[in-house]
């Protein structure tokens, strides 16, 4: 009879109480939903995790992964980003697994010294029209 | 210059292929744009060999002193140094991938593609069509933060660092139309293959716009000649 649906404490601490159990409420079920999207991320790509701490592990990568491709969303709206095989990899696992290419740090004018584009560059050719 | 083109469509362009977990995209530039030269110079296509670029180039760069170290990275231009003095590239069925380095089992009698020369193209994106459509497919470094959630459409980002370029892929072609639903209208972009599998993005290709220098791809764009014997 005396349930949260009837009667609701409006002191100071029964409102803090109350944004907490929501706030728990809220991150438990953004965390189920991050499990079952990740489930099937496992699923759709054959992953395999040998342990549960590295599945946990892996999970909270995920999640950030799918805040980070809402994000590139955000940025990039002409495209369509989203869980891909490698929403299971940080950033920095997936630099360093997947790209490869060395003076990735250089400004454009070192990137043609390294090239040695001053010496090879390829002649103009016509393209009007 | 053809309002679209596409190399794919007349046979110069392999199937997509996967680097996996190893950080080779410069050995899979490096061997794309040597099939596309190949076919150009011989019109046959033929699979040709990261594996032995892996194992057997271990070329560094003379400024930066950046060297090819299989899975650790590696630079086209290197890669073409390499393969000018060791002699060319075996097929892929001869010296196939496996995807971690190893010692060097390179046989100089079973080279399928040969090197005559090299050389960059300019930072203008006309310039790069127009060496694509004369040259064949181009080897082109970029920056990948995006590709990592990439699924489809044409990719634009509205900020995209130019001098972060870590990513090595190959330019096939261009188009002058491809739909955004966001802009309900055309953005012409550019087709790039990538090494990641055909799960990846579009069957593995990746379109970026065109005209903006987007994401550094104008920065890093060379193309190979290859003998026809």
């Amino acid at each position: 009879f005396y349930d949260e649906a009837n009667i609701q404490q409006v002191t100071e601490e029964g409102q803090r109480l109350n944004k907490k159990f929501v706030g728990e409420n809220l991150a438990m079920l953004g965390n189920k939903i991050h499990e079952e999207k990740f489930q099937m991320f496992m699923k759709e790509y054959g992953k395999e995790y040998s342990s549960k701490e590295e599945y946990v592990h892996r999970l909270g990568i995920f999640a950030k992964n799918v805040i980070r491709a809402a994000e590139h969303q955000a940025l990039d709206p002409t495209a369509v980003h989203g869980i891909t095989p490698f929403s299971d990899l940080s950033e920095e696992e997936f630099e360093m697994k997947l790209l490869g290419l060395k003076s990735g740090n250089s400004g454009d004018s070192s990137l043609n010294d390294v090239m040695g584009l001053s010496q090879t560059t390829a002649p103009e050719l016509d393209v009007k029209g | 210059l053809p309002e679209n083109f596409d190399w794919r469509e007349k046979g110069a362009v392999t199937e997509v292929k996967n680097q996996g977990i190893c950080g080779a995209c410069w050995a899979f530039s490096t061997t794309g744009v040597m099939e596309g030269a190949n076919f150009l110079a011989t019109g046959k296509l033929n699979s040709l060999s990261e594996q032995q670029l892996l194992d057997c180039d271990h070329k560094c760069d003379r400024k930066d002193k950046d060297c090819d170290s299989g899975c650790g990275g590696g630079l086209m231009t290197n890669a073409y140094k390499y393969l000018i003095e060791a002699g060319g590239l075996e097929e892929e069925k001869t010296y196939p991938y496996v995807g971690k380095q190893g010692d060097c089992k390179f046989n100089p009698e079973k080279i399928a593609a040969r090197i005559v020369n090299f050389t960059t193209i300019s930072l203008d994106e006309n310039q790069i069509a127009a060496n694509l459509v004369r040259r064949g497919p181009l080897a082109v470094g970029l920056n990948a933060v995006f590709m990592q959630t990439y699924i489809g459409g044409v990719s634009c980002p509205l900020i995209c660092s130019k001098r972060r370029v870590d990513h090595g892929v190959l330019l096939v072609g261009y188009n002058a139309k491809g739909f955004s639903i966001l802009r309900l209208g055309n953005k012409p972009y550019w087709i790039i293959k990538n090494s990641w599998g055909e799960r990846w993005g579009e069957k593995g290709y990746y379109k970026l716009c065109r005209g903006h220098s987007i994401c550094g791809m104008n920065s890093m764009v060379s193309a190979v000649a290859t003998a026809t014997s």
